[in-house]
C-alpha cells in the first residue's frame, strides 16, 4: 500500500466518517 | 511464459480466489462480538441487506452479462461478501485499538456504511476479473476490440446497481486499502482512480448528499479558524 497518498489523520477513522448518519 | 494481460488477470484471479478460500461467507466469530457488543444488535440488518443486495447484485449482473451468468454473478457476489466480512472485521480490529471502545453501535447500524463497504468489496472483485473470462472471444466480437462486457461492470457500475451515492463510497475506500494489505499495487491503483473520478465528478452530481453536508457546515459556521490560502 505505499504507494497509496494516505489523507486521513490519525485522529480519523472509518467511525467518524460515517458519524453523520 | 510472457507476461500478457490475460496470463496477469488469471494471476490475479487466482491469487484473489487463494486470499478468500479461508475466508467466510458469514461473520466469524468475532466480528459477530463486535455486533453483540453493539446497544443495538445489527446482526440481523445485516444478514437481511447482504441478501437484499445479493438478489439485486445477480440480477443485474445476468441483465449485462447474459441470462445464462446467473450463477456467475452469484459466484462474484459470494466472494465480495467473504472480502467485506473480512474487512470490516480488520476495520472494526483497528478502530477499536484507536478508540479504546468495543461498542460500534453507530457505525454497524449504518446502512450507508455497510453498502459502501461491500460496494467496495465487490468493486475490488469486479476489476479483478476484467481482461479474463470474457476477453476470450466467447461473449461476442466486442471480446476483440478492447471493449470487454465486464469493463461496463467496473466503477461507477456498483453504485447504479446499489444506488448508493458517490460520496458515501468515497468514505470507505482509504480505510479499505489501510484495513486490507492483500491488495495489489494495480487494485490499489484502481482504487485511486475512483476516489478521483468521485472527487472530480460523481460527488458533484445534482443529488449528491455533499451539498446538504455543504450547507449545513454553511449554517453551523467555521469550527476552526480557516488555514492560510496557501496552506
Amino acid at each position: 500500500n505505499q504507494d497509496y497518498h494516505f489523507g486521513l489523520e490519525d485522529h480519523e477513522g472509518i467511525s467518524e466518517l460515517f458519524d453523520c448518519d | 511464459p510472457p507476461h500478457t494481460p490475460i496470463r496477469a488477470a488469471m494471476n490475479s484471479i487466482q491469487q484473489l480466489r487463494f486470499d478468500l478460500n479461508s475466508a467466510q461467507d458469514q461473520p466469524s466469530d468475532v466480528l459477530c462480538g463486535y455486533f453483540k457488543n453493539c446497544t443495538v444488535d445489527p446482526s440481523e440488518e445485516i444478514a437481511k441487506r447482504v441478501d437484499q443486495l445479493g438478489q439485486v447484485f445477480s440480477c443485474r449482473f445476468a441483465q449485462a452479462v447474459g441470462q445464462g451468468c446467473v450463477g456467475l454473478g452469484k459466484q462474484r457476489f459470494c466472494l465480495g461478501v467473504r472480502l467485506y466480512y473480512r474487512v470490516m472485521e480488520a476495520m472494526l480490529k483497528s478502530e477499536e485499538k484507536r478508540l479504546s471502545d468495543k461498542n460500534f453501535s453507530k457505525l454497524l447500524n449504518s446502512s450507508a456504511f455497510h453498502t459502501s463497504l461491500l460496494a467496495c468489496a465487490l468493486e475490488v472483485i469486479m476489476a479483478t476479473y476484467v481482461g479474463s473470462t470474457f476477453k476470450n472471444g466467447d461473449f461476442g466480437s466486442s471480446a476483440f476490440d478492447g471493449t470487454s462486457v465486464e469493463t461496463d461492470l467496473c466503477f461507477p457500475w456498483i453504485l447504479d446497481v446499489f444506488q448508493l451515492p458517490a460520496f458515501d463510497f468515497y468514505k470507505v475506500i482509504e480505510s479499505f486499502i489501510k484495513a486490507e494489505p492483500s491488495l495489489s499495487r494495480d487494485m490499489i491503483k484502481h482504487l485511486e482512480r475512483c476516489e478521483h473520478l468521485i472527487m472530480e465528478h460523481l460527488a458533484w452530481r445534482g443529488d449528491s448528499p455533499m451539498f446538504e453536508l455543504l450547507q449545513q457546515s454553511h449554517e453551523e459556521g467555521p469550527v476552526e479558524q480557516a488555514e492560510p490560502p496557501a496552506t
